[in-house]
């Protein structure tokens, strides 16, 4: 099945 | 200090509206540009981006960046008790312990003023790059509400699949499967608001939480139309724009098979 991703693995700390 | 009159005091109602469901506490910047609020969801998975732009307000005055850190179910309190012509009036010092909304009735016999305590947030900004989409799609935000509704009716998760023929929602759950394919119809009779337009540089295909999707739409009623931006791998955007004044965007991380 599909996992959800967390935001962290796509977008960085500014 | 900082000192925004807002002539549509509603407007405010509805942006509130928008995001009660996702965050609970936030940080609303002021900035000489406007009013803007960067949040995720206690589990990182959906990001809220606001901005009110400065010009949309009847005053504006922000002499420096100020973070105002906000109980959002509190002020959805607050701002429930303006009427819904009201004008608003949004206050406070360089360093806030408090915010003070000013409610004016539109024919100028009722003034309140409320007073709320500020609190301090961490700052969990992400930063979010200007990206170009693979896929875009306009359509009417009522359309997507309903296909969003109907297909969490079914399952959890909603396939996205953008080609230049259309966008197919796909879901699957334990009674059985659903299928909802929107065809681009640009060229018809319809308004601009009724329209769906697909742009897009390659398909692409993608899955999402429907639950997300779903609180998402609670912002339906600040805009006629909803634009989603997908690139592949990358969270899926969920636009409504707010006539002269900005936007409120939702990133959605995808479901990723293993």
């Amino acid at each position: 099945a599909a996992s959800q991703r967390r935001l962290e693995d796509f977008f960085g700390a500014p | 200090m900082f000192e925004a009159r807002l002539l549509q005091g509603g407007l405010l109602k509805k942006v509130l509206d928008s995001i009660k469901d996702i965050i609970t506490e936030g940080n609303f910047d002021c900035s000489p540009n406007g009013l803007s609020l960067q949040a995720m969801d206690s589990s990182h998975v959906s990001l809220i981006d606001i901005l009110l732009e400065s010009e949309g307000f009847e005053h504006y005055r922000c002499d420096r960046n100020i973070p105002m850190g906000l109980n959002i179910t509190n002020l959805v309190k607050m701002i429930k008790c303006a009427g819904s012509e009201d004008i608003v009036t949004i206050k406070c010092e360089d360093k806030p312990d408090n915010v003070t909304f000013l409610f004016e009735s539109k024919d100028n016999d009722k003034i309140s003023d409320f007073e709320m305590k500020t609190m301090t947030i961490d700052d969990e900004h992400l930063l979010v790059p200007d990206q170009t989409y693979t896929a875009v799609v306009k359509m009417p935000s009522a359309e997507f509400q309903r296909l969003c509704r109907d297909m969490a009716a079914i399952g959890d998760t909603v396939n996205i699949s953008v080609t230049k023929e259309g966008v197919r929602f796909s879901t699957t759950g334990d009674m059985g499967t659903a299928n909802i394919t929107v065809r681009p119809n640009p060229s018809g009779d319809q308004k601009e608001e009724e329209r769906t337009e697909v742009q897009i540089t390659e398909p692409v295909s993608a899955g999402f939480a429907l639950r997300y999707l779903n609180s998402f739409t609670k912002a339906t009623p600040l805009s006629p139309t909803v634009t989603l931006g997908m690139v592949p791998n990358l969270p899926i955007v969920v636009e409504y724009k707010i006539a002269d004044m900005g936007h409120v965007r939702y990133y959605l991380a995808p479901k990723i098979e293993d």
